[in-house]
């Protein structure tokens, strides 16, 4: 199955 | 004292229209280049970055590095009382808790002004990495809309696969399957007709397709859309905002499990 992942796992916080 | 104004209320009006539907609210971070905001939707899953450069407006005043919190929807509220070509001016004070949009007709007959309170979003920035993308699409902004909005009927995931040949949209559910191919063009006689890619590798990335509806609400904005892909990053859907900047909209992929 395919999982959704989310923008934060991407782009560090600065 | 923040001022910024446009002879043409409609930008703007479409600006607003392409963002509130995914933001409730966003920080308008100002300074004497211009206005930033980068906001995630609610469910973190994409992240709206806009950008406005202060030589695109009629009128540019910024004190002071300034962010304002905004309820997109009030704004959007209230840009909805402005005519498409009306004058806009946005006004702030220094340290101000209140942001006045005024709008002027075109014959100077009419003018109003509607002020809004500013919200205290602790918003936190994200840094996003410049990335040589594998593969970067340019296609006509109202082809992409209409793809995403006929394979949104097939499954709330659309496949993206990119190859030399062209690019493909795929989605499959009860309903059945459906393949959209796009081949890149070469000989169009009007430039935002044109499908150009430009791949360095081959890519196939599955997204969800309520957001990408959502990003092409700005499809008023421009003519053409760019999408770029790289294996298990975000996407980038970017419509260019003529002679004022851009709106640009990440997307979390889908990955197997």
């Amino acid at each position: 199955t395919v999982k959704q992942t989310k923008i934060g796992s991407f782009f560090e916080k600065e | 004292m923040f001022e910024a104004r446009l002879n043409n209320a409609t930008t703007l009006k479409k600006i607003l229209d392409a963002i509130k539907d995914l933001l409730n609210e966003g920080t308008f971070d100002c300074s004497d280049s211009g206005i930033q905001l980068q906001a995630m939707d609610n469910s973190h899953v994409s992240l709206v970055s806009l950008t406005l450069r202060s030589d695109g407006f009629d009128k540019f005043r910024c004190d002071r590095n300034l962010s304002m919190g905004m309820n997109l929807g009030s704004m959007a509220k209230i840009l909805k009382c402005a005519n498409n070509d009306d004058t806009v001016t946005i006004k702030a004070q220094d340290n101000a808790d209140t942001v006045t949009f005024m709008f002027e007709s075109q014959n100077q007959e009419k003018v109003s002004d509607y002020e809004m309170k500013l919200m205290n979003l602790d918003q936190e920035h994200l840094g996003i990495p410049e990335t040589d993308y594998s593969c970067v699409v340019r296609m006509p902004a109202m082809e992409f809309a209409r793809i995403c909005r006929d394979l949104a009927q097939f499954s709330e995931s659309v496949v993206i696969c990119c190859t030399k040949e062209g690019v493909k949209f795929s989605a499959s559910g009860d309903v059945g399957s459906a393949n959209v191919k796009l081949a890149q063009t070469f000989n169009v006689d009007k430039e935002e007709e044109a499908i150009v890619i430009e791949m360095q590798e081959p890519v196939v990335l599955t997204f969800a397709c309520r957001y990408l509806n959502a990003f092409t609400k700005a499809t008023p904005l421009s003519n053409q859309v760019q999408l770029s892909m790289s294996a298990d990053v975000p996407l980038v859907v970017e419509y260019r905002i003529a002679e004022l900047g851009h709106i640009r909209y990440y997307l979390a992929p889908k990955i197997e499990d």
